[in-house]
């Protein structure tokens, strides 16, 4: 008599769930670019049996951006979800994974993220600004501002742009560009590079700082520039594996400097 | 000819009589929706 196959995984399932989380911690820890990720739904699971113990497993799952930019060492845990009006971005991913002797390893994962169509959001909140293009020439103008503006004042290291995490822009009732970006730390005091900020460059991978900054310019009827920068410190990270598709700007040499 | 019988047999399981109040069990997938379907 055949043996009866196991009954398939729920998405649901406490098993499922373990596996949704190891393979949403690969995909954080693996990818060095906008913001960290949670779980929003197991779209869906197939076990395939390789012999005793050894199960491949295939699981699809919908993500939503967290606030907590990719480089943040705060525990995803701790990272609030992006909500639905400050305009959600969502992944859809693939990942592969091996389970021998129940213990789990990502083979392959392949992830897409995009936004939240507008007009979702504007049936919710007509009001609400949108996300803006990363090219947009505002935004790069604000990041550009906040950046020297920061770096002017700071007494410690002189920071480089990375890449910009997401901007907006809202026009009424005050015209405001909101932008967050990631920054690293360079060789130089922010000192020094007034007087050679070509010779700033990023810190070594052995020794690198990195950052997040969020900038809030005001344009009108009043003129405003707040920055705020906040850095991690060293941390030693995962190998970069490109696994997700970026829209807009993507820099040609990470540090490159806007202004 | 070709019969697709596996289809047949599930659409007789439907046909079964259930007792009063029996609720299906949810499909395995697509999972519960954790914070908001976008």
């Amino acid at each position: 008599v055949p043996a009866v196959p196991p009954a398939p995984l729920g998405c649901d399932d406490p098993e499922s769930l373990a596996i949704a989380e190891a393979a949403v911690n690969y995909i954080n820890g693996h990818s060095h670019h906008g913001y960290k990720f949670a779980l929003n739904r197991v779209e869906d699971i197939r076990v395939v049996p390789q012999g005793p113990n050894s199960d491949i497993i295939f699981i699809e799952l919908d993500l939503l951006e967290t606030k907590c930019p990719i480089l943040s060492p705060t525990p995803l845990a701790n990272c609030t979800v992006r909500s639905f009006v400050e305009h959600a971005v969502e992944g859809d991913c693939d990942v592969k994974l091996q389970k021998v002797d129940g213990t789990l390893s990502v083979l392959a994962s392949k992830c897409h993220s995009h936004a939240d169509s507008r007009e979702d959001i504007r049936k919710v909140c007509p009001d609400c600004p949108l996300l803006a293009k990363m090219n947009n020439t505002e935004v790069l103008g604000a990041v550009s501002a906040a950046l020297n503006d920061y770096n002017s004042k700071t007494t410690d290291s002189y920071l480089r742009l990375l890449e910009i995490g997401r901007a907006k822009i809202q026009y009424h009732p005050v015209h405001t560009v909101v932008a967050e970006f990631a920054v690293g730390a360079t060789n130089c005091s922010a000192e020094e590079a007034k007087a050679n900020v070509g010779a700033c460059q990023l810190l070594p991978e052995d020794q690198s700082n990195f950052g997040f900054c969020t900038a809030v310019m005001v344009k009108h009827p009043s003129q405003d520039l707040q920055v705020d920068c906040q850095l991690y410190g060293h941390q030693v990270r995962a190998p970069h594996i490109p696994l997700l598709s970026r829209p807009g700007v993507t820099y040609a040499h990470p540090g490159q400097d806007t202004s | 000819s070709v019969t697709k019988r596996a289809v047949a047999e599930a659409a007789q399981h439907d046909k079964v009589p259930r007792p009063v109040g029996f609720v299906p069990p949810p499909p395995p997938c697509p999972g519960k929706i954790l914070h908001f379907d976008i």
